[in-house]
C-alpha cells in the first residue's frame, strides 16, 4: 500500500527525542513492573511517532530494550545470548495520563549497531527474531493512572506460558486460514513471516476477547495475516480523525419534529 | 424509539459491498445512507456508486480515506449520484467520468445528527439509515456476537473507520446497534458488525450524520 503522507495536526508524524521520552519511560516503567531492582530492563534506543487528536496523543514507540544478565539459569526469561529486544509500543497520553494500549517485545538475535542512547534517541539498525512473541499484549495501564483496570486478569494472560505444542497447531490453523481465504505469497520467506504475523495476532486476538465485555468472539478472519500497521494503512480512514470537513447543520431530533 | 427497529427487513438497505484494499469505507458509508433516504422518500432502493465519490470528490482523499460531510457536499456539487451498474466499484483513483445524464439520485443537503444515542436511535427508526464513523480497535479479528471493548482501549477520539447504522435491539438483554460495513460478507455476521449501544462505545455517537432528500 502506497504510504500515507504525513501532515501537522491529529496524523501520524515524526518526533524528537525528548517528546519522546515521557511515553518512553512510561512504557519500559510498565514493562519493568513488579521486578526487582537489578533485574530491570534499561532503555538504549526509541524512536517514534505520534497521532494527537482531541484531548489526547497516540505515541507509536520502538524501543531497544536492554535486559541485565541473566546469573540464575532457571528463573532467565531469554538465553544469554538474547538480552537485547525490539519493542513496540504504544502509549496514549490523555490530559496527561499515560497508559499502555500495546506492548509487543521480541528478542534481537544479531548485535545491535548504529543504536544511539534514550537520550539522542538514535534508531536501532537491528534484525529482530522471526518467530512468535508471546509477550505481545495489551496492557493493563497502572490503577493510578486510569479509573479503569484490567490488572486482575492481565498479568495472567501475559505470563501463562505458551502450551509445548503451539508452533504445531498454529502452523495447522495457518494452513487452514490460507485454504479458506485462498492466500498465496510469492516466496519461502514470505509465507514464514505471514506466518509469524499470523500467530502473534491470534495472540492479540485472544486478549482482545479476554477484554471484551459483550458476548463478541474475536479469532481467525481474513485479515489475519496482516499486521496492525498494514491493516490500518490498507482498510481504516485516519481522516476522520481530523477535524470534521464541511461544517453540517443539527438535525432536529424527531421527537421535536 | 421503538424497542428495536431493523432497516433491513423493510428493504432499505442493499447487500453489503467489499471496499478492497482501499480506505473508501466513507463512500461507502455515505452511500449506504443515501440508498435509505432516497429508498425512504422515493420508494425505490438503487444500489449506488462509491466509486463516483472516490474519483470525482475533490476534497476527499479517495482511498487514503475522506469524510462523510465532504462527500455529501460533492454529491450536491456534482448533481447526484450514479448506480453501482453504470459507475462500477474498482477499488483504486482513477479520473472521474461522472455524467451528470446518468444520475439516478440527488440529495438536497446533510445534517449533523445528536450524539444522544437515544435520540440517535429514534431518528433511525423514523428517518433510516444513519452514517457513523466509529474506532475499528478489534474489528480486525471480529467474528460475531456484539463488540463492547472496554473504553480505554476503544478511545472515541481514535475514530478511523466509517460505517452504517441500519439497525438496533436486544439480544439476551444486551443493547446492540447493527452495523452495515464494507469489507464483504466473509467478514463478521455476514458482513455486519454488531456493537454495543448505549455506553458510547468505540465513539459510535460522535459522528452520526445523514444526506437530506426532499
Amino acid at each position: 500500500a502506497p504510504k500515507k503522507p504525513r501532515a501537522a495536526g491529529p496524523q501520524a508524524r515524526e518526533l524528537a527525542s525528548p517528546e519522546l521520552l515521557a511515553p518512553a519511560r512510561f512504557a519500559l516503567e510498565m514493562y519493568n513492573r513488579g521486578r526487582a531492582a537489578g533485574t530491570r530492563a534499561a532503555l538504549r534506543a526509541v524512536r517514534g511517532r505520534v497521532r494527537r487528536a482531541g484531548r489526547g496523543s497516540l505515541y507509536s514507540l520502538k524501543a531497544t530494550l536492554v535486559e541485565p544478565p541473566c546469573n540464575d539459569p532457571t528463573v532467565c526469561q531469554l538465553p544469554i545470548s538474547k538480552k537485547t529486544l525490539l519493542c513496540s509500543f504504544e502509549v496514549l497520553d490523555e490530559l496527561g495520563k499515560h497508559m499502555l494500549l500495546r506492548r509487543d517485545c521480541g528478542p534481537v538475535d544479531t548485535k545491535v549497531t548504529g543504536a544511539g542512547t534514550a537520550q539522542d534517541a538514535g534508531r536501532a539498525q537491528v534484525t529482530p527474531h522471526v518467530g512468535f512473541s508471546p509477550n505481545s499484549s495489551l496492557l493493563e495501564p497502572s490503577p493510578d493512572d486510569t479509573n479503569e483496570t484490567f490488572s486482575s486478569f492481565l498479568p495472567l494472560l501475559n505470563k501463562d506460558p505458551l502450551p509445548q505444542d503451539f508452533s504445531v497447531k498454529m502452523a495447522s490453523i495457518f494452513k487452514e486460514f490460507v485454504t479458506t481465504y485462498n492466500r498465496t505469497y510469492d516466496t519461502k520467506e514470505e509465507a514464514r513471516w505471514r506466518m509469524s504475523v499470523f500467530a502473534n495476532n491470534m495472540v492479540r486476538a485472544q486478549k482482545i476477547q479476554a477484554l471484551d465485555t459483550g458476548t463478541a468472539r474475536y479469532g481467525v478472519t481474513k485479515f489475519s495475516d496482516l499486521t496492525e500497521e498494514e491493516f490500518r494503512t490498507i482498510y481504516l480512514n485516519p481522516l476522520l480523525q481530523e477535524e470534521p470537513g464541511r461544517k453540517m447543520r443539527l438535525a432536529k431530533s424527531v421527537s421535536s419534529l | 424509539p421503538p424497542p428495536e427497529w431493523d432497516w433491513r427487513k423493510k428493504g432499505a438497505v442493499t447487500k453489503v459491498k467489499d471496499q478492497g484494499m482501499c480506505g473508501s469505507c466513507w463512500a461507502f458509508s455515505v452511500t449506504g445512507n443515501v440508498e435509505g433516504q432516497w429508498f425512504l422518500k422515493q420508494g425505490t432502493l438503487l444500489s449506488l456508486s462509491e466509486q463516483e465519490l472516490l474519483d470525482c470528490d475533490k476534497v476527499d482523499k479517495g482511498c487514503m480515506g475522506g469524510l462523510p460531510s465532504n462527500a455529501y457536499s460533492a454529491i450536491k456539487t456534482l448533481g447526484g449520484l450514479e448506480t453501482e451498474d453504470d459507475y462500477s466499484y474498482r477499488g483504486h483513483l482513477q479520473t472521474c467520468s461522472f455524467n451528470a445524464e446518468k444520475a439516478k439520485v440527488y440529495i438536497n443537503d446533510s445534517v449533523e445528527l445528536s450524539q444522544n444515542e437515544q435520540k440517535l436511535a429514534a431518528w433511525l427508526a423514523e428517518k433510516g439509515p444513519i452514517s457513523v464513523a466509529i474506532n475499528a480497535f478489534g474489528m480486525q479479528f471480529y467474528r460475531h456476537g456484539i463488540s463492547h471493548p472496554l473504553r480505554p482501549l476503544c478511545s472515541p477520539w481514535l475514530i478511523d473507520h466509517a460505517v452504517l447504522l441500519v439497525g438496533y435491539g436486544n439480544r439476551s438483554a444486551t443493547p446492540f446497534w447493527a452495523i452495515k460495513n464494507s469489507w464483504g460478507t466473509d467478514w463478521g455476521e455476514e458482513g455486519y458488525y454488531y456493537l454495543y449501544r448505549g455506553s458510547g462505545a468505540c465513539g459510535v455517537n460522535i459522528m452520526a450524520s445523514s444526506a437530506v432528500v426532499n
